[in-house]
């Protein structure tokens, strides 16, 4: 299966 | 007091086309180097960052960092009501609830001004580091939308494969599988069709074709798209914005689990 990532999983929340 | 004023107003109304199909509320930050957004989208997948440099602006004035919350469909509205050779001027003051464009025509004949309400919205920053891609790819952008619009007739997904040879995007999906190769190509004598790929290692990605096709509705900004590209990290897609600045698109990629 693939799975769609979300972008706070690599970038951190200022 | 906030007042900035771009002879190019065109490039405002294509920037906003561009966004408002992804983003629907975005804060606008305004400050003295220049003027600029960051949003996701609601599923917090892609990520729009806009940069336009106080310097492109013919009249800059930001007495103190503003932060304009705007409906951007609303705010596309209200441009679209300008022509593509007008000057618009975006006004505010720092208390005011509304944000003011004023179109002017090119030989001051016309003047028109829209008001529109501000809204508050609680958005989600995210930091972003200087990172070194292991592929980067420029290439014409008319050629990756159509690209990405071909694929997305036959597949839901891309894999972008960059490779010494070139960059492949492939995709697949019930009624078959599609493969896309463009090798590198400088063109010389018309450096806006080029194709050039900077590779450090071959890296190949998998997306969504939707948010792909989404980020291409800024092509109309620049003859030429950069994506670059690394094992794992989001897939950043930027158009140049005339010479002040830049829309940036970051996409996290699909992972096989």
């Amino acid at each position: 299966d693939i799975f769609q990532r979300v972008l706070v999983e690599y970038f951190d929340s200022k | 007091m906030l007042e900035l004023r771009l002879v190019q107003g065109g490039l405002l109304k294509k920037v906003l086309e561009s966004l408002k199909d992804l983003v629907n509320d975005a804060n606008f930050d305004c400050s003295a180097s220049g003027f600029s957004l960051q949003a996701m989208d609601s599923s917090h997948v892609a990520l729009v960052a806009l940069l336009l440099r106080s310097e492109g602006f013919e009249h800059y004035r930001c007495d103190r960092n503003l932060s304009l919350g705007m409906n951007l469909n609303n705010m596309a509205k209200m441009l679209k009501c300008a022509a593509n050779d007008d000057i618009v001027t975006i006004k505010a003051d720092d208390a005011s609830d509304s944000v003011t464009f004023m179109f002017e025509s090119p030989n001051q004949d016309k003047i028109a001004d829209f008001e529109m309400k501000l809204m508050d919205i609680d958005s989600e920053h995210l930091g972003i580091p200087e990172a070194e891609f292991q592929a980067i790819v420029r290439m014409p952008s008319a050629e990756f939308a159509r690209i990405c619009k071909d694929l997305s007739t036959i597949g839901d997904t891309v894999v972008i494969s960059v490779t010494k040879e070139g960059v492949k995007f492939s995709t697949r999906g019930d009624i078959g599988t599609a493969n896309i190769v463009c090798r590198q190509n400088p063109s010389i004598d018309k450096p806006e069709e080029a194709t050039i790929i900077e590779m450090e290692e071959p890296v190949s990605l998998t997306f969504a074709l939707r948010y792909m096709n989404s980020f291409t509705k800024a092509t109309p900004l620049a003859n030429q798209v950069t994506i670059s590209l690394s094992a794992d990290l989001p897939v950043v897609v930027e158009y140049r914005v005339a010479e002040m600045g830049y829309i940036r698109f970051y996409l996290a990629p699909k992972i096989e689990e």
